[in-house]
């Protein structure tokens, strides 16, 4: 399963939280304006946190985040 | 499967609670106005509960948390 | 599979009941007007109880819990 | 799979019937008023009974049971 | 996968039928009106048999029986 | 997956028919008119034929039986 | 998987052909006016065939056999 | 998965076609006018050939063989 | 899986393509104007090339081949 | 799964992109105008891409590939 | 699963993004006007990123990338 991101402005972040125990970002994807960023859940990534105004697409419908 | 929060407001607390005997809150992620956290069900986590104003869309349907 | 419930009063509590030989309650959690709960069935809860004012959600419809 | 049991009066009882040789009642759940109920299939229960004014919602459809 | 029936009528019977060579009642439910009672098909039961006014609902459809 | 047969006059017969190298019936269920029958495909069971009228539903439609 | 023949007329035979290296047919079900057959397809049966005049359902759509 | 062959005229072919290194007809089943086949796709047969006026139905869609 | 291919003139062809490190035909059908080809995907077969004109019906939709 | 592709001019291409830690071409097929290619991903070809003018049909949805 | 992208102008790229404890662009595919990609999630691929401007066709949706 896995979300779409499409960056509505620049520095938009994704990050990855793990899976497990801990629940820390293992790492922070930047899209500029535009980009587009298609990320599954996996082994490792069990939450996704956006920052940033972008389109956020997933199977339950879709949400714009930012402000 | 996941759900989706996005914050309407600063200070929406997205707690993970465990799987098993117990039911403790074992995260809780802190989103501010207009983040969006995709989060799923693991092994771990087998409740999770909505404070503040969001916004969150699951299989089952949408509502809005928050007064 | 999981349920989603929208406390829509103060003191509204979700039980979780036991799979197996015995019906008890295991744990009771507490939800404040606003708060969203998501639950999952579990190897432990095969049952769950909604007491108080609140939107269940499911996969088989959408109740309004309380009075 | 699970159904959904709102009670529409005090004192309506959802009954768990044994799977396997014999069919009888292992637990009797009690709600009242306005108390939903999220019962599952399990190990244990292989067919349910409602008594009492209640909405049951189904993968199958919707009946009110009671009089 | 399991069926509803709800007695129209006082004295409904749902009977379960044995899998396997033999095909025999095993169990007779009697229901009185407004009764609703949720059946699974398992290890034991393959077919059922209703008597009596009732609504049943199914995966293949709904049909009222009795006269 | 299961069939629904529902009498539509006395007399009604569910023959179940073998699986296997030879095709006989191994049971033929008597219904009176009202009566419901719900019979599965088993490893005993490969096919059915249903005599008098009656309304038979199924996966891949509803016919009525009998003239 | 199964299909459904309702016989329009007397005399509507279903053919069931064997599975593997030959194919012949194994059984011929005869059907009078009105008489339904529900068959499945079976590690025996990988190809079936009617004559005569028969309403045929199944998964992929209705025909009418018989001329 | 199967398909649906009804004859239009006389004389139709429906051609099994082998699975394998090899692609050749292993058999092929002669309709009259009005007869209709049920085949199934199996570990002999991974294509087919319908000659004739005929009707066949599928899982992705209806079409009309012949001239 | 499979494809079905209707041919609307003579010599329209039908080629499997080779599973594995190797991309080469290793069957070409004919097939003339008004017969119908079934074909699956399989452990030969990964691809498939269509010439001439046809009516090309599949899961993903319809193309018509040919000029 | 697999996309069909229909060449809408000559000289389309479709190259298989190889399935692991090298990403290179493994294969390109070439269509001509009107001909129909419909390719699976498989354990070697895990990406596809099309140059020239051509519909492709995937479960996601059709484009058109060309200028 | 699989994405689509279609490429609306020359030097459009399409990044692999590894799986596992690193998240790194183990493969950067460029399309020119017109060129489309269809590229599946694999053990190597957890995540994409499109840079320029092209028609992003996926299971949640559709987004143009570029600005
Ligand atoms: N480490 C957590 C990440 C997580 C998933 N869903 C969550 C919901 C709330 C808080 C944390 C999480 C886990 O594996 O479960
Ligand atoms: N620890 C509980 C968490 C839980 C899931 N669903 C619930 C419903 C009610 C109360 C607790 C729960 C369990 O594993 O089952
Ligand atoms: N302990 C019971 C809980 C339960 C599930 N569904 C029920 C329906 C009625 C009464 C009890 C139950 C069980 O495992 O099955
Ligand atoms: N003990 C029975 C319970 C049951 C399920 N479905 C039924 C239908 C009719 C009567 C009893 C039943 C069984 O395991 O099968
Ligand atoms: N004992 C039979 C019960 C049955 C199921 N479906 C039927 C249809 C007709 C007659 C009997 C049956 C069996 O296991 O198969
Ligand atoms: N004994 C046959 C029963 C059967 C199933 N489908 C049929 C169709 C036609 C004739 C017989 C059958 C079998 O196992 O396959
Ligand atoms: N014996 C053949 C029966 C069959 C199935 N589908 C067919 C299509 C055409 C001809 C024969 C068949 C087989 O197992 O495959
Ligand atoms: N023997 C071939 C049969 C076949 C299936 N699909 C095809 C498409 C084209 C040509 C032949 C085939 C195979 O097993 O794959
Ligand atoms: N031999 C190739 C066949 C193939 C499938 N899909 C393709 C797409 C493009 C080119 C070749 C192919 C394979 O097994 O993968
Ligand atoms: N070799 C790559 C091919 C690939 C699939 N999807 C991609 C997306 C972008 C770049 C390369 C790819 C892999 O197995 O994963
Ligand atoms: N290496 C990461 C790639 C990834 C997938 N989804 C993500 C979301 C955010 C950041 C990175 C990722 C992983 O395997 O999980």
């Amino acid at each position: 399963r896995y979300i779409v991101v499409k960056a509505l402005e620049d520095g938009v972040t994704i990050m990855g939280l793990t899976r497990g125990r801990d629940t820390r970002s293992h790492h922070s994807e930047k899209l500029d304006r535009g980009e587009v960023m298609v990320a599954q859940f996996t082994d490792l990534t069990a939450a996704m946190k956006v920052r940033g105004r972008a389109e956020v697409l997933t199977d339950v419908g879709r949400v714009e985040s930012g402000t």
